[in-house]
């Protein structure tokens, strides 16, 4: 995936079964933001693979005051491409 | 270490806690 400059990893262990999984996001490099978010900490929170969409929680991120508006497709992004991976991983696990 | 909860309008919990030195990239 491309270095977007926002990490986002799993939060827990992955069992493939649930729809919910815990995810943690940090800025690990803030040059790549428009905008040097205020507070520099891991923001853990829980997404889910069927009902929501990167770009919905990223857009709440930036309502909760986390992020400048001007950075809500990088921080869209950074979430999609761990969520592809996730699921790539699960269709690999167990097929269908 | 501080921990920070923050609950969204639409329900969501978003829970900031500080990155260990050793996850931020060297700048």
């Amino acid at each position: 995936a491309e270095d977007t400059g926002v990490r986002v990893e799993l939060a827990e262990e992955d069992n493939g079964r649930k729809s919910s999984i815990a995810l943690r996001l940090w800025v690990e490099d803030p040059k790549k933001l428009k905008v040097k978010p205020k507070d520099n900490g891991a923001i853990e929170f829980t997404f889910d693979l069927e009902k929501e969409t990167p770009e919905d929680v990223a857009q709440e991120m930036v309502e909760s005051g986390f992020f400048h508006e001007s950075d809500v497709k990088i921080v869209g992004k950074s979430i999609r491409d761990r969520v592809a991976l996730i699921q790539w991983r699960r269709e690999r696990i167990c097929p269908g | 270490s501080v921990v920070t909860q923050v609950v969204h309008s639409a329900g969501r919990r978003f829970i900031v806690s500080p990155v260990p030195e050793s996850r931020l990239k060297e700048q």
